[in-house]
């Protein structure tokens, strides 16, 4: 479903050069893949997903999500896709500040022509799933840090997505909560066919999936088993 | 230099109502110490670091830093003290987006009344020593996550500060990375005896200091050794 071939990208930077930032990433993920991705900071994996959640568009190269040709659908097109498709867990949240937790988690929901009722349900649904039952009428800013990723974590869920993009979706964390995220998104992927890719620096989160793709300053350095140690 | 006695706080929530987020917390910190604060996402960490870095008032109780009633200061007075004595890395970076990453580390080398070229050279070194030596005019917006983390340890250690206040701050770093950045921290309270209060999630991270206080629903549970496990 994920299909990237020889994807480069690069950015302008100031007197009107360019750096590139990745270099022939060439991939495909299949629908019931976990793929845990790591690499230092910097190395290009947010930018690489950023390109598979069709937010940006390479400066060369093919990517196809299932199957259509991402590089040539408009803007409005390319929305539609991902608000059908995906769900994606920012780095940094993204969260509506003026909105409530529960307003934020129904977000997406707002594309799939489901009554008032059904969306208000399933985002409580996901935000108990998340331990923030009683929070739905906060705002973000009222929020710790932790809190308000997994907000961005219930709202990547609510609208059921076949394929859900992670971008360190246990960064901010402790290690027993993450470990209750990751376990719910093991069962998601091993029972609902859900297609996971997740950017993690941690060992012991990646451990949940079951193919690991490691990134180095830009590069495709390593794709297979998850190691054990 | 850090007394915390009885401390209290609370955040007005909506319809008026109060919600109780610290419980007497008590503790002393001496000149010197590298503690580590631990404990549940929501728990009470970055409120407690909040006043402990005078960025915040209790709501009861009383808290002195250097010997000074930190609650009866005026604004002006605690930015001077933090200015003076305090390197704060924010858990959500909190840099500046429309200004450079030199300008950003610069800043609180700002109040100190030190030439131009002196405040550039340390901000210089203090970008070097977080690898980030080739990206001092890119804008916050360009960079990656740990950069921009990197990018605030940077500012803060910049002010040869006397105190280190990190909330979690190899929370967006591989680990190889967090593990230098921590060497760099152990080093400076080692040799130069600066005090450090870091919040982390990560055990591995906590076992460069020398003394845990655990925080659970607001009240402090453990305080004393660094277990090994
Ligand atoms: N401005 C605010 N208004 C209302 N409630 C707040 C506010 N700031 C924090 N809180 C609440 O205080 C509690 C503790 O927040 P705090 O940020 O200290 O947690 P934390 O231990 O740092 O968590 P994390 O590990 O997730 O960063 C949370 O329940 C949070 O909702
Ligand atoms: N808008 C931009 N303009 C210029 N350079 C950019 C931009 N966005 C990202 N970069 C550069 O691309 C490189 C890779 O960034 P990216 O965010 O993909 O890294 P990352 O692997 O996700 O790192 P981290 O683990 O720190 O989050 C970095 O050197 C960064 O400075
Ligand atoms: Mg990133
Ligand atoms: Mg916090």
């Amino acid at each position: 479903i994920i299909s990237m071939d020889k994807i480069c990208k690069s950015f302008p930077v100031e007197m009107g050069g360019e750096q590139q930032v990745l270099f022939d990433i060439t991939f495909d993920v299949n629908q019931g893949e976990f793929v845990s991705i790591m690499g230092p900071s910097g190395s290009g994996k947010s930018t690489c997903m950023n390109i598979i959640g069709a937010l940006d568009t390479p400066t060369s190269g093919t990517y196809k999500l299932y199957g259509r040709d991402v590089t040539h659908l408009s803007p409005d097109e390319l929305a539609v896709v991902r608000n059908e498709y995906i769900g994606f867990v920012f780095q940094q949240f993204n969260l509506l500040s003026k909105r409530s937790v529960l307003d934020n988690v129904m977000l997406p929901l707002m594309y799939r022509g489901l009554p008032m009722e059904e969306r208000i349900r399933r985002a409580r649904e996901m935000l108990k799933r998340v331990g923030l039952e009683n929070f739905e009428s906060y705002l973000p800013t009222q929020l710790s840090g932790g809190m308000k990723q997994r907000v961005a974590i219930a709202r990547a869920l609510a609208g059921d997505p076949k394929l859900i993009l992670a971008d360190e979706p246990t960064g901010a964390l402790d290690s027993k909560m993450g470990n209750e995220i990751l376990s719910f998104f093991k069962k998601l992927n091993e029972e609902m066919g859900i297609t996971i890719v997740m950017i993690t620096h941690e060992f012991e989160i990646a451990q949940y999936s079951n193919r690991l793709i490691h990134i180095y300053d830009g590069r495709i350095t390593y794709d297979g088993k998850v190691p054990k140690d």
